[in-house]
């Protein structure tokens, strides 16, 4: 059992389509997934049913000390489980996302799903504050999407200093790649962003599957599935999270 | 002298395109504009140049009571200052948002920019967290950008519940409007979500100008100037914001 945060300080890089896709490409590939939203906007469950928006979930937990187990959703495919937010006013946002800063209660996820899943998926909020430290504090991989964009490019390096201040602290958290999101070969100010990355950044850190920006994303997140599960035959795009789940087993610690 | 917010829980959205923008715009048309920027990631200056990502800012008034009058940069047009963060090392995010969160600090800028600016921008990192929260106490109006896609065009209705909040616990705050933005016309999902929030938000929420999908906005951000400077005759997608800026003037109250 392992927790992975998916993590960036730029917003809207594409953590939580990666957090659900990639937790489904992990779940066929035999792995028993635990997806966790610890995002306030709950946008795991906006990206899927209305009926996941409005369950209960992370907040009842941290509020009423429901069991864990009881709020886990059973998806379509074995081995995927969802843990939504739950239902959080807007303006507690503040109070969800301090509730898991320290790290404790979305550890205590892993001890209660140990036996049932292998892993624990993060789904978060941006920004280095808050529930996304929480997660980075509960896990012990990182994979942080940044878009193929320049304002997302040049912010790329803190996700290294905040990695190096947590494990500072003792937490053995650690970056097991950077993910190249939306990349727009079209438009040559995205494409000349992807050129350098890849020119700058140590081979081993960025991860050999890109995603490229594709409406196939709207398509699914209107439809509330997973973009594997779009159409009968899944679109192309849904093997970029297949060849990432395998790159990415590659790169685990023997435990 | 007001304050105004550019505010989404959604990340992504285009709130620091539309904070420097629609500063660049409402300065052209003579309004005396200070953008300030409260994010930790420091997203004006990513927008803009190494210099300015560079220099001193909020964090060193913040921090070393560096007087705010010096800490403005002033831009190539005559009436529009920026107020950058200053240098947050990462893992400081949490000290510098949580420092911003009661309003305060940002309301002194208002008082210091009195009698040489006649509005305040805050760009604010998203969620309803933190600065974001202390940039809406400290502002008279919201601007809230929503993306045309599924994902953001579902979590619309939670900028009236933080303000709703905020109002009834005393602050004058209101939502001056809604932005539909990165509008992609070729895209259905994309469409089909615009053409619902015309149907749905009250008129006079949404404000007529809208922000489309354009490549520009990336290439602007790869060279460092508002979209309005991009090239010598400015693209179409510059007047836009000059929509904008006309429209938003339309909805201030009179003082
Ligand atoms: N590769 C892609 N191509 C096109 N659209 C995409 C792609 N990936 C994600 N999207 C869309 O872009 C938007 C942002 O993605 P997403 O919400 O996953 O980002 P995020 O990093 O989780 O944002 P936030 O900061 O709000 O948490 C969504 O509307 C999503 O459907
Ligand atoms: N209308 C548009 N068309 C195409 N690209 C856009 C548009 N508006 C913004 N962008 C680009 O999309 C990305 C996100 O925009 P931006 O950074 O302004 O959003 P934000 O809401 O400020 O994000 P964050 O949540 O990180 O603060 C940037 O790379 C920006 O250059
Ligand atoms: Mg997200
Ligand atoms: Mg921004």
């Amino acid at each position: 059992m392992f927790g992975l945060t998916i993590a960036s300080q730029k917003g809207g890089v594409g953590k939580t389509t990666v957090a659900l896709n990639l937790s489904y490409a992990m779940a066929r590939r035999g792995w028993r997934t635990l997806l966790v939203d610890t995002d306030p906007a709950g946008a795991i469950g906006l990206s899927l049913t209305k009926k996941l928006s409005q369950a209960p979930g992370l907040a009842d937990h941290l509020y009423q000390h429901t069991p864990i187990a009881g709020l886990i959703v059973e998806t379509k495919l074995k081995g995927l489980g969802i843990l939504p937010t739950g239902k959080i006013p807007a303006d507690e946002s503040e109070r969800f996302t301090n509730g898991l800063a320290d790290g404790a209660v979305l550890k205590a996820i892993q001890t209660a799903a140990q036996g049932r899943y292998d892993v624990v998926v993060y789904d978060t909020p941006s920004g280095f504050v808050g529930a996304t430290l929480g997660a980075m504090r509960a896990s012990r991989y990182v994979v942080s999407p940044v878009q193929a964009e320049p304002i997302a490019a040049r912010g790329v390096m803190r996700i290294f200093e905040v990695i190096g201040a947590l494990r500072a602290k003792g937490h053995p958290v650690e970056l097991l790649g950077i993910l190249l999101t939306m990349l727009h070969t079209k438009t040559q100010s995205s494409l000349a962003v992807a050129e350098d990355l890849w020119k700058t950044l140590p081979g081993n850190l960025l991860f050999e599957a890109t995603v490229p920006r594709d409406p196939a994303f709207l398509e699914a997140s209107a439809a509330g599935v997973p973009v594997g599960l779009l159409r009968r035959r899944p679109p192309p795009i849904a093997m970029v999270f297949d060849q990432l789940a395998a790159e990415l087993e590659a790169r685990l610690a023997p435990d």
